[in-house]
């Protein structure tokens, strides 16, 4: 078992990691992490050798894989997929769009309730019913679920999502979610958009 | 004809009175009016007759009636319809979204350049061909437009809303455009929300 000083440095190698990958940097060295958090970079050896990752001698470690040995330790993985229920015309126009592969995001399943819809393919994934949300959800571990179904069906979805263990929440649906105080929900309201952009021109017409 | 003075105060009224309407304020007095900008209330009914603004002696003005004889008299009217281009997934899930009304926007007429999709109606609206779009946006004098059309067709989509007289754009697609100078963009990335959500899951779990 790890011992738990090596336990206690390991979200902050995690941290750090996180903003490497943020800044596109994919190869570091034990000095290198240890260097911000000031920790010797032998004991970062040390740490590191605890759950097998190996860095080569001379080239160092690949960001990518300690993310993905570091999440999987401290459960934190899993916060790049994400599943989405309601697939009409909301739900399919975020499904198909590209700009979430840059931050590292991707939507790996999603459900939907009508007949005519549940089987169908989108971008090679099939629509499953919304009623194997919970066990699909725990098999995948995945962590955060996208709203887009009509207000009223909004909160039985939510409350389905919780049971599956999802912990975080994207709401569209122009309605208040009721959830325990660990979820994080943030509802998205595209409205503000367009009335900030309103509100600039007349404010532009009056100076 | 309107003396200097008076043409003056005008976009102080103005602006008065859409901060009440955000505040669902309906009904306001001469002396309302004059209170926070430090202007004699016999003054404030005197600008208003200029343009035929009747108060009702003992209840007052009409917000909505008020901004929009201003509106009209200033030029800055029509900050409250859109029109939308790219009548796809997302744009028909924008058209159908009802929180656009609390704010007093509204989308008048949508637009797109496929055959089976012009002519159909959307809420009643007839969809026009994008090559419509000039005279209509010139005639209804259109201020705002949004473009959901993918990224390699955004541009020429941005140039007819110019060359139609549009001045503040909202544009969903994934490209940069290029527009002159005193025309408003606001780009918008649905991704960042989902980034950030992401984020906080991994802020919490380091936590
Ligand atoms: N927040 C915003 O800015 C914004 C913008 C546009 C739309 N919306 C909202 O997003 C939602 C979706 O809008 P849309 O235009 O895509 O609607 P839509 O009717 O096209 O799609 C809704 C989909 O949800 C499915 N559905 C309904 N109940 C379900 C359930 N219990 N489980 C699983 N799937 C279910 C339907 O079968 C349908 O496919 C609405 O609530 C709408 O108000 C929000
Ligand atoms: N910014 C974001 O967060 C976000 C999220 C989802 C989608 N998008 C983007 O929004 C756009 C629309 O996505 P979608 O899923 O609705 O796509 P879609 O293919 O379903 O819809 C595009 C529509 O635009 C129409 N069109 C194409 N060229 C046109 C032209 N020159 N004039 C008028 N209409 C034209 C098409 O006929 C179609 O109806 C894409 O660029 C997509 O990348 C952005």
């Amino acid at each position: 078992s790890i011992p738990k000083p090596t336990l206690e440095r390991l979200p902050l190698y995690y941290r750090r990691l996180l903003q490497w990958r943020e800044e596109k940097v994919s190869i570091v060295s034990s000095a290198d992490i240890g260097k911000n958090l000031g920790i010797d970079s032998a004991q970062v050896r040390r740490d590191l050798t605890y759950f097998g990752a190996v860095g080569r001698p001379g080239i160092g470690y690949k960001v990518e894989e300690l993310i993905s040995y570091l999440g999987e330790l401290l459960g934190i993985n899993n916060v790049n997929e994400a599943i989405i229920v309601g697939v009409g015309n909301l739900g399919r126009a975020i499904c198909s769009y590209p700009g979430f592969a840059p931050y590292g995001l991707s939507i790996v399943a999603f459900f939907d309730i009508d007949p005519q819809i549940v089987g169908t393919k989108i971008r090679g994934h099939e629509v499953f019913h919304v009623n194997d949300l919970i066990h699909i959800v725990k098999r995948l571990k995945i962590q955060i679920g996208i709203i887009t179904v009509p207000a009223r069906e909004a909160q039985k979805v939510a409350d389905q999502m919780v049971a599956g263990g999802i912990r975080a929440i994207w709401n569209f649906a122009p309605t208040r979610l009721h959830v325990p105080e660990e979820v994080i929900i943030r509802s998205e309201d595209l409205a503000v958009g367009l009335a900030t952009l309103s509100h600039y021109l007349v404010r532009e017409d009056l100076s």
